[in-house]
């Protein structure tokens, strides 16, 4: 089952 | 102090009608280069990501920076006022509360004033990694947008696996499955039909298709799409503009 993964959870805060 | 004219006020309304349902308050920052804008979508699971060169603008100044905090909807509103062919300028003193936006038609003698209200908005920036993208494809905008319309009849989710035989848009659902493969071809009558495929590895990645209509809105600005990915990464989605892009970055349903 796939789940759907935030933005934030690849790219961090600058 | 922003001075900025476009000699046809379409250029800007297609790019904001493109990217407003995604977006809501964000900050539009303007410099000498130009006009950037970042933003995360409602959902979190998009990033947009706007560049409008200076070189884009028949006349551009910006000699010291200026952030317009705005919501992309009363951005949006204020342009449907404008036509197609008008002069649009868009001005904004230093610190100013607000954005002045003039529609002039081409025989000058109508010109409209719209001053937009400005807001402080405090938006998270989030760092773009440089990325070595496994595949690239570049192919129609258009095909795409039908591609993933035509099977979101299917599921709420697509899958995408490059390889060097294409690309494969798959999806299942409760009705059934299906699936359209793309061979790479050159289409000498018109290129933009042409499906370019550039490969270091195989890989697969799955995505919302409520999202990706969304991404695909932009298929108005560009006749061409160009498609990243790489395993267990967003996919950059970039529609070229004649001075700058609309680059979307898509999180990926990942496997659990």
């Amino acid at each position: 089952f796939a789940m759907q993964k935030s933005i934030e959870s690849f790219f961090g805060q600058k | 102090m922003l001075e900025a004219k476009l000699d046809a006020a379409s250029q800007l309304k297609k790019i904001v009608e493109a990217i407003r349902d995604m977006l809501g308050e964000c900050n539009i920052e303007c410099n000498e280069t130009g006009l950037a804008l970042q933003s995360l979508d409602k959902s979190h699971i998009v990033l947009v990501s706007l560049l409008l060169g200076s070189d884009g603008f028949s006349e551009y100044r910006c000699d010291r920076g200026v952030t317009l905090g705005l919501n992309i909807n009363s951005l949006a509103t204020v342009l449907r006022c404008a036509n197609n062919d008008d002069i649009l300028t868009l001005r904004s003193e230093d610190r100013a509360n607000e954005l002045i936006l003039t529609f002039e038609d081409s025989k000058a003698d109508r010109i409209s004033e719209f001053n937009l209200r400005l807001m402080d908005i405090d938006q998270e920036y989030l760092a773009i990694p440089e990325t070595e993208y496994a595949a690239t494809v570049v192919m129609s905008a258009a095909v795409l947008q039908r591609t993933l319309r035509d099977l979101s009849a299917l599921s709420e989710a697509v899958t995408i696996e490059i390889d060097k035989e294409g690309i494969r848009f798959s999806a299942e659902g409760d009705l059934g499955k299906g699936s359209t493969h793309f061979k790479p071809c050159v289409d000498m009558e018109n290129a933009e039909n042409s499906i370019n495929i550039t490969l270091s590895e195989p890989v697969s990645l799955s995505f919302n298709l409520q999202y990706f209509s969304n991404i695909t809105k932009a298929s108005s600005l560009s006749s061409t799409v160009t498609l990243q990915m790489t395993a267990g990464m967003p996919a950059q989605i970039e529609y070229k503009l004649p001075s700058g892009h609309v680059r979307y970055y898509f999180a990926p349903k990942i496997e659990d």
